[in-house]
């Protein structure tokens, strides 16, 4: 990486979006600049706030060509896609995208203004261009999977060393907390399946089962989504194979081990009122094709299909699903039953009788033995990040004990 | 019918010229009468780009250089003032 020093002097800057262009909804350039900027903001001290009138630190323009008292010139279709000037007065820091470009932020033909503002906001906050092929400084317009984080080590590495990390922040107790499989007391915060699989999301990490392997693993969900917040609320798979992941007022949508691009949306977009800020639980009900979603006692319903919020909704939930009366954490369909979760405890209900069918602990997916107890109780072994539950392997030790047995039994009669 | 070898390398160096002017900053002029002079300031760009991309530093337009050259980019130079 290279830099120029002393980069800015404030922490806090301001940009403005001078005009848009006309390749994209203006609310999807908005976004792509916050998000270019966040990029940036979220490994180092800097802050950044849009101001609408007057001289920001950051001005921002779409221009084509000659382009007033600009020093540099734009040259057309492809070349040069965009410049930015370094840190200081008049020019310093703003940004210029050649409006002769086919802008987008969709991963079609065109330029993805997301990964070209985020370039040129390095050279806005002092870098310049980095020979490494892996960096987001490195001169050269490079498409990127959208899932994938834009920003390599070498830029992480450029941009501190100008203005320092992230501020340290008092720990939070919550965000450091590993939670344990066998605790009787677990609760989740969003369950999903996935495929074959469930994932049962809590705080920053994930459980994973497979229905047809006794293994559970355990991750962090960063280590597949890392543009994904921790403490999701809601999940759900849809029969489009596709996962939708819920957290405040945003959803974002997830196919295979990627983020779809232009997530977040506001999930207000899927039909809920301006009062709803959060939602609890999602379950989508693959025989009907009608998703679930759970915002304290009231539950919504969402035609997969027709892509539309149902008439009649919402309801209460003891209205649609008798016996469940109060919030529910989490849910997930298994076997054409419906598993709810609430606190500690679990609810296998069956939908065509609408009744409760057993009354769970929250963790009997993962093969605790039983009883639990809070000194969990089972062997853990922790490699490469995961954790693996050796229940099974105790099981077939014991069954072939007994085979053993019976085999010296039977060598004596 | 092979391309005309001659016009094809006639605008790689017109490319070439106007990639390094904007970005390895000195100006060079593509008169005929002054080309030659230029020659040398016009390798050692090269050579100075190639070391910049960790492409083979030979000075000369080959593919890899132009390929480069031919790909959209940023329009800021990539050697500070």
């Amino acid at each position: 990486y290279g830099y120029t020093l002393p980069g800015w002097r404030k922490r806090k800057l301001t940009y403005r979006i001078m005009n848009y262009t006309p390749d994209m909804p203006q609310a999807d350039v908005d976004q792509a600049i916050q998000k270019a900027l966040q990029l940036w903001s979220k490994v180092t001290p800097l802050m950044f706030t849009k101001i609408y009138k007057g001289v920001a630190d950051i001005m921002i323009a779409f221009r084509t060509r000659v382009h007033g008292w600009c020093p540099r010139h734009f040259d057309g279709p492809l070349g040069v896609l965009g410049h930015a000037f370094p840190p200081g007065r008049g020019l310093g820091g703003d940004t210029h995208f050649d409006e002769d470009e086919n802008w987008t932020t969709k991963n079609t033909t065109g330029f993805n203004l997301f990964l070209v503002a985020a370039h040129e906001f390095g050279h806005s906050l002092g870098l310049s261009h980095s020979n490494d092929e892996r960096a987001l400084m490195f001169p050269n317009y490079v498409t990127l999977d959208p899932s994938k984080y834009p920003l390599s080590q070498d830029d992480i590495n450029g941009i501190q060393s100008i203005y320092g990390g992230l501020p340290t922040a008092p720990v939070k107790t919550k965000g450091t907390n590993i939670p344990h499989a066998c605790d009787p007391n677990l609760t989740f915060d969003a369950i999903t399946t996935l495929r074959r699989e469930v994932m049962f999301f809590k705080g920053r990490h994930l459980w994973r089962i497979y229905y047809d392997i006794a293994d559970v693993e355990f991750e962090l969900i960063a280590s597949f989504w890392p543009s994904l917040p921790a403490d999701l609320q809601a999940a759900y798979e849809n029969p489009k194979d596709t996962i939708l992941v819920f957290k405040d007022e945003n959803f974002w949508m997830i196919r295979g081990y990627a983020v779809l691009p232009d997530y977040p949306k506001s999930i207000h977009t899927l039909g809920f009122p301006r009062h709803v800020k959060k939602i609890d639980a999602a379950i989508c009900d693959r025989n009907t094709r009608k998703t679930y979603f759970f915002v304290g006692i009231w539950c919504w319903r969402y035609d997969e299909t027709t892509q539309a919020m149902d008439s009649g909704y919402p309801q209460r939930v003891v209205k649609q699903f008798p016996g469940i009366g109060l919030h529910v954490d989490a849910a997930f369909q298994h076997k054409g039953f419906f598993y709810f979760f609430r606190g500690s405890r679990q609810f296998e209900y069956d939908i065509k009788a609408k009744k409760i069918n057993r009354v769970l602990r929250t963790n009997t997916w993962f093969k605790c033995k039983e009883p639990l107890n809070s000194s969990f109780d089972i062997k853990e072994k922790v490699h490469s990040g995961g954790v693996e539950i050796l229940y099974h392997e105790s099981l077939i030790l014991f069954m072939f004990s007994i085979l053993y047995l019976l085999k010296k039994l039977h060598s004596y009669q | 019918f092979p391309a005309d070898q001659k016009v094809e390398n006639e605008e790689n160096m017109q490319l070439a010229q106007a990639y390094l002017n904007q970005f390895y900053s000195t100006e060079i002029e593509g008169s005929h009468l002054i080309q030659s002079k230029n020659r040398s300031l016009i390798d050692g760009k090269i050579q100075e780009m190639q070391a910049f991309f960790g492409l083979t530093v030979t000075g000369k337009l080959d593919s890899n250089t132009l390929e480069i050259m031919k790909t959209p980019r940023c329009g800021v130079p990539d050697v500070g003032q």
